[in-house]
């Protein structure tokens, strides 16, 4: 479904750092119905990546959609996404456009 | 359109 996004951009993040370093708001039954980044911590692995910004609408992580998820959800498959040993690496479809 | 303005504000996450 992403991909059929016109204005999508795929941007991998090394776990190049301790952290993700991302502040995320939005989610499913809010205001910001996919999760937006409103943070970039310096030192952080996505600061590091320098290819996400802040603004960015987060559609899919490592092929899974976010639509539909609620923010705490959402945050949560994130998180994995980091935690998992099995990748060292994150795969994020964004876009600017809400 | 005024359904959304009647969605609320999101928590913010740190991850």
């Amino acid at each position: 479904p992403g991909l059929l996004e016109p204005t999508s951009c795929l941007i991998r993040v090394v776990k190049s750092a301790p952290t993700l370093g991302i502040a995320i708001e939005g989610g499913a039954n809010t205001r910001q119905p996919l999760p937006r980044i409103v943070t970039i911590q310096r030192g952080g692995s996505a600061h590091n990546c320098g290819k996400l910004k802040v603004g960015h609408v987060i559609l899919e992580v490592n092929g899974t959609t976010l639509r539909g998820k609620e923010h705490r959800e959402a945050a949560r498959v994130i998180a994995e996404a980091f935690k998992t040993k099995e990748k060292d690496h994150i795969d994020f479809l964004v876009t600017e456009f809400n | 359109r005024e359904k959304r303005l009647t969605l609320p504000p999101s928590e913010i996450t740190l991850l």
